[in-house]
């Protein structure tokens, strides 16, 4: 038996409006510790990969480990039906084919049971090594957002540099180019709106804007983002479920011919 | 034009 309850099932919500645009269909793994996800897109280029503890579910139960093969359309769609400020419950038999979600309504009035059919799914995972990257840099999330989608009108690949100095994010297309620098800024009364880096090696590597975009559907889950890189190695774009996991982005980056 | 590497070429199918 597998359940999960989320008194703030909006995490949910936001976790899979996150990752559906990326993935098609993908395997959730229950165990003990938690729920887990991780999924490539169909191109191979880039890679999400989702943890939620167990230990930030109000309740959670899983005797056996399960792999739900989950097509994200479906889920995205039920999802939907519930509130934001529904309590959200996820349950399957050990042998079931199916996934039931059950939303309630703060004050218990409004009770929706759903059924989703669950898929088997052969998924190859990958194993992503253990390390250190050259270059970390947090900084609002909102603020990558907007850069991504104002660069994105100027070109379809941005060029990141890291110094000591700051981040730079660059484009260049047919009507011109564009340049947007966030230096390090530790002033911040909130710390959601700091910019920190941290270098041992300054890093500059090109990557596929649409992809950044799409990274940014996790924006309402965290008020930072990191970014970690190293030259010639996949960038990791990460963003926090509250204080229960992450949502990791993995993306190749582009090289020259 | 820089060309667009594959994740594959960094991860291992385990």
């Amino acid at each position: 038996m597998f359940e999960a309850r989320l008194v703030q099932g909006s995490l949910l919500k936001k976790v899979q409006e996150a990752l559906k645009d990326i993935v098609q269909e993908a395997s959730w793994d229950c165990t003990s510790s938690g729920l887990s996800l991780q999924a490539m897109d169909g191109s191979h280029v880039s890679l999400v990969q989702l943890t939620l503890r167990a230990d930030g579910f109000e309740k959670y139960r899983c005797d056996r480990n399960l792999a739900m093969g989950i097509n994200m359309g479906s889920m995205s769609k039920i999802l939907k039906c519930a509130g934001n400020d529904d309590v959200i419950t996820l349950k399957a038999e050990d042998t079931s084919d199916r996934l039931e979600l059950m939303f309630e309504s703060p004050k218990g009035e409004k009770i929706s049971n759903y059924e989703m059919k669950l898929m088997d799914l052969d998924c190859e995972q990958l194993g992503i090594p253990d390390q250190e990257y050259s270059c970390s840099i947090k900084m609002p999330s909102h603020e990558f957002a907007r850069i991504c989608r104002d660069l994105s009108q100027i070109g379809e690949c941005v060029v990141i540099t890291c110094t000591k100095d700051g981040v730079q994010f660059s484009a260049k297309g047919d009507m011109g180019s564009g340049t947007v620098k966030m230096s390090q800024n530790l002033g911040a009364e909130k710390e959601d709106d700091q910019v920190t880096i941290e270098m041992t090696e300054p890093v500059q590597l090109t990557f596929a804007i649409k992809y950044l975009n799409m990274f940014t559907k996790a924006t309402s889950l965290s008020g930072s983002v990191c970014l970690s890189m190293s030259n010639d190695v996949p960038l990791v774009v990460e963003y926090k479920v509250e204080d229960m996991g992450h949502i990791k982005y993995f993306l190749a980056p582009k090289i020259e011919d | 034009v820089p060309k667009q590497n594959d994740l594959l070429n960094y991860f291992q199918v385990s």
